[in-house]
């Protein structure tokens, strides 16, 4: 089974064209393993990305050092499903 | 299958396929009447496509089609069908716009278009989003179904790179899980709309998807997309923005809507439900009740002026 811990989830909002293409090379880019949850749609339209823990630092170096400004929206994965899963559980023994 | 029946369901939790299987069941024995189980077509590993058939009698009525699923990792859309099935038949009798609907009208509800998939988000990989079909020279594994439909298929939006996500896969209609779609529609010929539930952005679109071409009835659909809203967000205030598919979000080849519309089906709209951002694929359980709830407000007013402008 597939986990994820310490995965984040990134949200990114492309300013201005530049900050877009750059987003789109983003998506391009296999060495990094993103996951796009929201793909890369416009200027001011917020990009989500699922970012593995052994590569969230070069990624986020990699945002900082284009000036594209980034929030974490989750924070580890893995302990949102960890949640989803005991919350199954309790339900199938209810 | 530890359910009794469709009452003691815990709707308000996320199920296994098995149990979706065992609800279906349950919801056809206890409605047979109402209720009958269509099996259009297996998934490419061989499991049941299921489509509910909700019909008060007649002969190739008129009929409104549903789908959930189409992205296997968007749970709060195959746990929303649950809870729509559930929801026809209680309404059905006691709910007069419903009630006239189905007096006139069959729907046709599909909870679970990738049924592989949602099996591989629950065992393997929760974040799963397409099928399960190796891919002939890749090592990567499915295609998007969203992107199979002939409709400009493998154009601007999609991709031709089995590992992409948004994988178009080898030829319009090349998974079983499309095909069977688009032939129960097209041997039914009186399907009139045509609505596909995904998750997340809270979004409610209509053609087109592939061209920023307006749709030849862009206006109509736009109006009634603001009153499904509208309705939509008259319960808990969840704002929803809509427009065309290519407007509203952003260039996509090969979806199904786009593909319905082009058939004849005026009222193809697909829906996002909740959220816009915070859980993402991972919506607590706890907002299944009420996203299903809100999304069925905005499926009511697109299914009765589908019933009250017949075409």
């Amino acid at each position: 089974k597939k986990t994820f811990e310490g995965h984040q989830v990134l949200r990114i909002i492309p300013k201005d064209d530049a900050q877009l293409s750059l987003m789109k090379n983003l998506e391009d880019m296999n060495e990094f393993e993103l996951d796009f949850w929201r793909g890369v749609t416009g200027v001011s339209m917020p990009v989500d990305v699922r970012v593995p823990i052994h590569n969230l630092e070069s990624v986020k170096m990699y945002l900082e050092a284009q000036n594209t400004e980034y929030s974490v929206m989750i924070k580890d994965l893995q302990v949102l499903l960890d949640r989803e899963q005991e919350e199954m559980k309790s339900a199938a023994r209810a | 299958s530890q359910h009794r029946n469709t009452d003691s369901f815990d709707y308000s939790s996320y199920h296994t396929l098995s149990e979706i299987y065992s609800f279906q069941d349950m919801l056809v024995a206890e409605n047979p009447n109402l209720v009958s189980k269509i099996v259009i077509g297996q998934s490419y590993e061989g499991r049941p496509l299921n489509v509910l058939k909700f019909s008060t009698g007649g002969t190739n009525r008129p009929a409104i089609w549903i789908d959930n699923g189409i992205h296997s990792r968007e749970w709060i859309t195959q746990a929303s069908g649950i809870w729509f099935a559930k929801k026809i038949v209680t309404d059905y009798g006691t709910d007069p716009t419903l009630t006239a609907i189905l007096d006139n009208m069959d729907i046709f509800l599909e909870m679970v278009i990738n049924p592989d998939g949602f099996y591989y988000t629950h065992t393997t990989n929760r974040l799963w989003r397409k099928t399960r079909k190796p891919n002939p020279g890749s090592s990567c594994i499915g295609v998007d179904l969203n992107r199979n439909w002939d409709a400009d298929f493998g154009g601007p939006g999609a991709s031709s790179y089995p590992c992409s996500i948004t994988y178009s896969g080898p030829s319009a209609h090349s998974e079983s899980e499309v095909k069977s779609i688009v032939d129960f529609v097209k041997s039914h010929g009186n399907i009139k709309a045509f609505l596909s539930v995904h998750s997340y952005s809270q979004l409610l679109l209509y053609p087109y998807g592939y061209t920023m071409t307006p749709a030849e009835d862009q206006a109509e659909l736009d109006s009634l997309a603001l009153k499904a809203v509208t309705d939509l967000a008259s319960l808990y205030g969840t704002t929803y923005t809509y427009g065309s598919f290519f407007d509203a979000l952003y260039q996509g080849s090969g979806t199904s809507i786009d593909w319905a519309y082009n058939q004849g089906i005026k009222y193809a709209y697909t829906l996002e439900q909740r959220d816009t951002g915070t859980y993402g694929f991972l919506l607590p359980a706890n907002q299944i009740i009420p996203t299903a709830t809100e999304t069925w407000l905005a499926l009511m007013a697109i299914m009765d002026h589908t019933y009250q402008n017949p075409y």
